[in-house]
């Protein structure tokens, strides 16, 4: 079990430097042990170093970094662990448009083998989608689900976006 | 895919019937605050098992049952159903399609569903842990939780590592 | 102190109201204290009904709505205790358009007597704004910054927007 | 209008000297993640006496001084000017511009100036006080706290109003 957890967190680690790297264009992690010699007990700490800045602990990056940084660690955790589909809510709510994009291409490349279902109100994001679906509350109180079907150009979009929001 | 469609019947807001198509790839929800995104996300982590209210945004489990609004009565009883493709028979059932549905009455009753059969809440849980869906604790993101997955004291965050192991 | 507290308790009850109606275009709010009798050590518990819902622990509301509803709180504050600027970062992240334009609206009235400095990734919001100032990092890990003029058209102030992003 | 303008100089991302003018109304700051939109929110509570690390998101308060980059060396102090505007002489200062400027160097020594004359922290916090700004503790507004204005206990909540009382 202590051998389990070894192999779990080393490919978790290579994992998710691999993500990290990707999302923030370079850069680094480092996930430590705080106490390697206790493996079953230790409590692990997380390092990360966007490019060209220094490495520090987490808890020193901006709201966006951070959250680029957990969704690193969450596709880490898929690739390890992968999981048939995948229902994601507003993790991109602090991500600037050029995170929202390799966020995107990011899905798009497990989309072949994961289902994902993402809620969004990012236009980005929802353009990346295959399938888009609307909720409204037309009568109050009451949700109802309507298909927007995905049109070829980017500003009818807009306009359905704009319709139902 | 695994997830062909999720049905909504006096969950949450969604007191009619709602269907929602799964396809391969990636869907996305869009729509205005409160209008019902996350409650989609509730229902799909409802009929997998969820059994702590506070998981799904509610003080009690009796309120995930549509509460009614100004011009609407509540109703008495709130269902799930989540339809699987089972051509691979990944899934310990013999057929090519498995539909899982959740009840909850207000009187506190509750139903399991397999295939229209009234099954234990546990039977329904193994089927979900051979999909791999309930192994992975993170198939699931829920609304403002992806900064939590750094924010974790080290040993919280051992525990995200141990299940993964 | 105890009816320095009942007062402090009363004004902002009246102005939370005031303030959610504003923002959500009506429905109301509930501010009570848990120990009435012993106003000293009381708690207080929040109630929000956005408009057609039911009137719910706002533990039971969305994400966006739960951000709407604390802004009301947030100006409610600010009405009973005026302060010269306000420093506010990022709080539309969890807000729909329609709702960051109301919020627009509301920093708007309230700028007459009130310095705001706000950080944004929201074009309405930046787009409501008189002065507008961008921070890029062209030297990795270097901050800089540059007054953007804010121009007539929305068009050349989101090349403007795109530019810094 | 109170403030005039902020500048900073070592102050975390900014190495160089920056100067933040002010203007009556809504100033937004725009810019992608990581660029160095929430240093500046830090800076302001900085300069108006913060002492808790991680009130600034940082674990030692020497965190806040510029620490270099992969092409940068970090430097020894870290210096924020906060200018305001007195012509009505609601500062207890009189002049008709009032300059707070605090520094902290490596060694752990710190400065605080009013118009360049050395003060202690606690003359320069009287100034504030008496301006509206120390006693409303919610005119800086940090990133991901607005939902904790709601979210807090209901002991926790009172303090708010008690504040505000
Ligand atoms: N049992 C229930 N009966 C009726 N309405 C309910 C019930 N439970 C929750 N709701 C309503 O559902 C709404 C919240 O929906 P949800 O959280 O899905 O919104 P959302 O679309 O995710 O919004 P956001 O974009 O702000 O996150 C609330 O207004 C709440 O009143
Ligand atoms: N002492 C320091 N020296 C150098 N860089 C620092 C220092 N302290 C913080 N930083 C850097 O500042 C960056 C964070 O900046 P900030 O939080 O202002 O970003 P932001 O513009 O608010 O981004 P977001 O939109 O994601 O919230 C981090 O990358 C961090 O490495
Ligand atoms: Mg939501
Ligand atoms: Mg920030």
């Amino acid at each position: 079990s202590s051998t389990l957890f070894r192999q779990a967190f080393d490919d978790i680690r290579t994992e998710f430097q691999a993500m990290f790297r990707r999302l923030f264009g370079g850069g680094r992690t480092e996930l430590k042990l705080t106490d390697p010699d206790a493996l079953l007990e230790s409590g692990i700490e997380f390092y990360a170093q966007p490019p060209g800045k220094k490495l520090e602990n987490i808890t020193l990056l901006s709201g966006g970094e951070r959250a680029l940084t957990a969704v690193s660690l969450l596709f880490a955790l898929y690739r390890v662990r992968p999981s048939p589909f995948c229902i994601l809510d507003e993790i991109d709510a602090a991500l600037d448009d050029e995170n929202v994009g390799r966020l995107v291409e990011l899905l798009t490349e497990f989309s072949a083998d994961t289902q994902f279902l993402v809620v969004t109100h990012n236009k980005r994001t929802a353009a990346g989608a295959s399938h888009l679906f609307g909720i409204t509350m037309e009568e109050q109180g009451v949700s109802r689900l309507v298909t927007l079907r995905l049109p070829a150009s980017e500003r009818a979009e807009e306009r359905e976006l704009a319709e139902v929001h | 895919a695994l997830i062909k469609r999720v049905e909504l019947l006096g969950f949450k807001s969604f007191p009619e019937r709602t269907v929602v198509d799964f396809s391969a790839g990636i869907s996305a929800v869009v729509g205005p605050n409160g209008c019902g995104k996350s409650n989609v996300v509730d229902a799909v982590r409802w009929v997998l098992g969820e059994q702590n209210p506070r998981a799904l945004r509610a003080e009690r489990m009796e309120d995930v049952i549509f509460g009614g609004t100004e011009s609407r009565s509540r109703v008495s009883v709130a269902e799930v159903t989540l339809v699987m493709d089972n051509h691979d028979r990944s899934l310990p059932v013999d057929v090519s399609e498995v539909e899982v549905r959740r009840r909850l009455y207000r009187s506190g009753e509750s139903e399991y569903l397999v295939n229209r059969q009234v099954v234990r809440l546990r039977d329904m849980r193994e089927i979900f842990l051979d999909t791999g869906v309930g192994k992975n604790a993170y198939s699931v993101m829920e609304q403002g939780r992806i900064d939590l997955l750094l924010a974790a004291k080290p040993e919280e965050r051992r525990q995200v590592f141990e299940e993964a192991a």
